[in-house]
């Protein structure tokens, strides 16, 4: 279960707070995935006592935007944690899909290979497995396939830790790259934070979500939650 | 194959200050929910009374079986246009999820003696995580409530604020606590403070 609060002491109106809220929600909590489960009790909420003494922020305020992004990438941080401790995860994985047709198409395949068991199973291992990535992005439930061109779609690793090359090309205008450096491809993989890129070639939207691996804790820890 | 190396989270992530904001008290206990007898109850209110009221927001799991305390909390700011709204009461150990009326009247039972104690009706929101499908121990939770208030048990602190965040963990290797300090263009600085806990059931969808 996902719990969460936020409090400010800026006066924001609430149906202002309500708005910015659900922002801020939509690009962090609800972009990352530990094992695919929603709980029954999912709640983040946020309060604003107005304690600092400023005019009220509301939808109008020329403050509004500032506050509302500050909050996202708040929700971002705290959001982030969160994965960071999924059950037995070692590896904090950052999904980004860009080029999209639209923002939706990119959030759902993002979400997709966030919450395949064999991509992340794979990423436990080390294993540079772009098979199980290109399956995740097929299999994605979108309303239609107006964002996927197989001759376009790239997939690689990105390297986290400023090393080069930074990306590892693992498919390339839909042609795998059969002489992966898998030196190059162990050594990425070893670093606790990992980005997949995945760019879809057919659109300018982009969409991030965050995941972590899957090893064996995780089911060591799940086994026995209720007794 | 084999995993990465383990890692310290806690040392990682876990920060050793904090700049909260103003008007905000937080208090934690043990209830003995959790078996372990670690905190399982914390309650955050503002105890701020001017400049202006305080506004309060919330999104909620989309699963078609919603817990009692997301029916009533999302039952409390409909009510209030999430106007006034000055506490919220989490436990955890128990989610008090798939209980029925029975859950229900518990996860009210939570906020009317919050509420009863700011003397303000519909002003606190409330929270559970931990084991579906079993009973809320409200003979626990109500001591603990008591406890927390009679003794005046509330802090506004690093370490009070870090133990708030402990009360609300399940399965957590860690407590998920972060602020930070923000500047308007006005010059008037105001701040953030954020909790969360969550390991395990992670893919929320909420609205």
């Amino acid at each position: 279960t996902l719990l969460g609060f936020i409090v400010t002491d800026l006066p924001i109106e609430s149906h202002a707070l309500q708005k910015m809220l659900r922002f801020s929600t939509e690009r962090s909590f609800n972009c990352i995935s530990v094992d695919g489960d929603m709980s029954t009790n999912d709640t983040i909420c946020m309060i604003a006592n107005g304690a600092v003494d400023t005019p009220e922020i509301t939808e109008s305020s020329p403050y509004y935007e500032q506050v509302k992004e500050q909050v996202t990438e708040f929700g971002k941080r705290l959001a982030h944690l969160v994965v960071r401790d999924g059950e037995g995860a070692t590896k904090f994985v950052t999904v980004n899909v860009k080029n999209a047709l639209t923002f939706e198409d990119a959030k759902i395949i993002a979400e997709s290979i966030s919450n395949s068991s064999l991509v992340k199973t794979a990423l436990y291992g080390k294993d540079a497995n772009w098979g199980r990535i290109l399956c995740a992005i097929g299999y994605a439930k979108l309303q239609n396939l107006s964002s996927l061109d197989v001759e376009k779609i790239n997939v690689s690793f990105i390297a986290t830790d400023n090393s080069e090359p930074r990306e590892l090309k693992l498919v390339v205008n839909g042609v795998p790259q059969l002489e992966i450096d898998e030196e190059r491809a162990s050594e990425i993989l070893a670093l606790t934070d990992l980005e997949v890129l995945v760019d879809l070639g057919t659109g300018k939207e982009e969409a991030q979500f965050w995941t972590c691996d899957l090893s064996h804790e995780y089911v060591t820890i799940n086994g026995d939650y209720r007794s | 194959q084999q995993g990465s190396k383990m890692i310290d989270k806690y040392a990682l992530y876990v920060p050793k200050s904090g700049v909260f904001p103003k008007g905000f008290k937080v208090a934690s206990t043990a209830t003995g929910v959790k078996k372990n007898g670690n905190l399982d109850l914390g309650i955050i209110v503002n105890t701020n009374k001017c400049h202006h009221q305080s506004s309060a927001a919330a999104v909620f799991t989309t699963n078609k079986f919603k817990a009692a305390p997301v029916l009533v909390s999302r039952r409390v700011l409909e009510e209030t246009s999430g106007k006034n709204v000055n506490a919220i009461v989490v436990n955890s150990g128990c989610a008090n999820s798939v209980t029925g009326e029975v859950g229900l009247a518990d996860a009210n039972e939570m906020v009317g003696l919050v509420n009863s104690k700011l003397g303000v009706e519909n002003s606190t929101l409330v929270m559970s995580t931990g084991v579906i499908g079993q009973r809320l121990q409200m003979d626990k939770i109500s001591q603990g409530i008591d406890k927390i208030f009679s003794e005046n048990e509330f802090g506004s602190d690093f370490s009070s604020w870090l133990n708030i965040a402990k009360s609300i963990c399940t399965t957590d290797t860690f407590p998920k606590l972060i602020s930070s300090e923000f500047t308007l263009p006005n010059g008037v600085k105001y701040t953030l403070t954020g909790m969360a806990k969550g390991a395990g059931m992670i893919c929320p969808n909420m609205a």
